[in-house]
C-alpha cells in the first residue's frame, strides 16, 4: 500500500506541467529513496529524472517498491483539477490498477478524490555515470527561459559557450544572429539572481531550441537552473526543488557532420 | 550540416 501526503500539492502541479509535453507516459516509482520517475521523449534526445525525497512529504508511506504506470496527460488533467494551494495525498492499494488523487483545501472544507487508471509501462532506466563537467553554470532560472525564448524566435538551435568571458548563447537562422552573453555575477540583493559560472575547460555544445524550451517548463520550480556541461556529452539542466529534490533534464547535443 | 545525437550514444540501459 502507498499513501503520500503533500502539503504543498501545488509543487506535484508544476512538476507535471514541467514534464507532461515532454514525455507521454512514464512509471512514477516510490520507494525508501523517494518518489522518482525516469523517462525519455519519444525522440530519444531528453531524459527527464526526478526526485521528490520522503522529507518533503507530510506522510511518506510505502510498504514496498511500487512502480505506478501512469498517462502524463491524464495525470496533468486530473492535478489540474486541484487548487494551487490544496493538499494533494496519492494513494494506490496493494495490486491495484489504479491511483487515487486526494485534493484537500487549506481550510479543510473542500476535499475530492479523483481515481485514475495505471498502465503497463515497460521502461528501461539509463544509468548515468558519473561525469566530470567542464564548465557549470547556475544562473536565474526564468532568466535562462527568457533567452531560450528569444532565440527561438530567430534560430532553430542554441550554441553555449563557456569561456573566461561567461557563458554565450548563440543562435542563427534565416534572419540573422542573435548572441546572449551572460556574465558571472555575485554582486546581487539575493543569493538566487546570481550568476555563478565555475569553469574548468571552455566547452561549447549546440542543442536544439525545441528541447531547451520545453525543459524550461520546470521553471516556476525554481529560482535558480544549473547547466552542467562536457564536450561531446549530453547537457544536465537541473532544476532544484527546495528541500525535497530535483528535476533533472539529460539533453543530447548536436554535432556537426 | 547538424544531426541531433541520441541519448543511448551515451548511455546504457540498464
Amino acid at each position: 500500500m502507498l499513501e503520500l501526503r503533500l502539503v504543498q500539492g501545488g509543487l506535484l502541479k508544476k512538476v507535471l506541467e514541467s514534464i507532461k509535453d515532454l514525455v507521454n507516459d512514464a512509471n512514477f516509482d516510490c520507494s525508501a529513496t523517494g518518489f522518482s520517475l525516469q523517462a525519455m521523449d519519444s525522440s530519444q534526445v531528453a531524459v527527464v529524472a526526478l526526485l521528490l525525497r520522503p522529507e518533503g512529504f507530510e506522510r511518506y508511506w510505502c510498504d514496498r517498491n511500487i512502480s505506478m504506470g501512469m498517462n502524463l496527460n491524464n495525470m496533468a488533467k486530473m492535478l489540474k483539477c486541484a487548487g494551487n494551494d490544496d493538499i494533494i495525498t496519492l494513494k494506490a492499494e496493494d495490486g491495484s490498477d489504479t491511483v487515487t488523487f486526494m485534493f484537500e483545501s487549506p481550510t479543510q472544507d473542500k476535499i475530492a478524490d479523483f481515481e485514475m487508471k495505471l498502465m503497463d509501462i515497460n521502461s528501461e532506466r539509463l544509468g548515468f555515470p558519473e561525469a566530470d563537467y567542464h564548465a557549470i553554470v547556475r544562473m536565474p532560472s526564468s532568466e535562462f527561459a527568457r533567452i531560450c525564448k528569444d532565440l527561438s524566435s530567430i534560430g532553430n538551435t542554441v550554441v553555449i559557450s563557456v569561456t573566461k568571458e561567461g557563458v554565450r548563447f548563440s543562435t542563427r537562422g534565416d534572419i540573422g544572429t542573435a548572441n546572449v552573453v551572460c556574465r558571472q555575477n555575485t554582486a546581487v540583493d539575493k543569493p538566487e539572481e546570481a550568476t555563478i559560472i565555475e569553469m574548468n575547460e571552455p566547452v561549447s555544445l549546440t542543442f536544439g531550441l525545441r528541447y531547451m524550451n520545453s525543459l524550461t517548463k520546470a521553471t516556476p520550480l525554481s529560482n535558480t537552473v544549473t547547466l552542467s556541461l562536457s564536450s561531446g556529452l549530453p547537457a544536465v539542466v537541473e532544476y532544484r526543488i527546495a528541500e525535497m529534490g530535483y528535476i533533472r533534464f539529460y539533453l543530447a547535443p548536436k554535432i556537426e557532420e | 550540416l547538424q544531426t541531433q545525437l541520441r541519448l543511448e550514444a551515451f548511455y546504457t540501459f540498464n
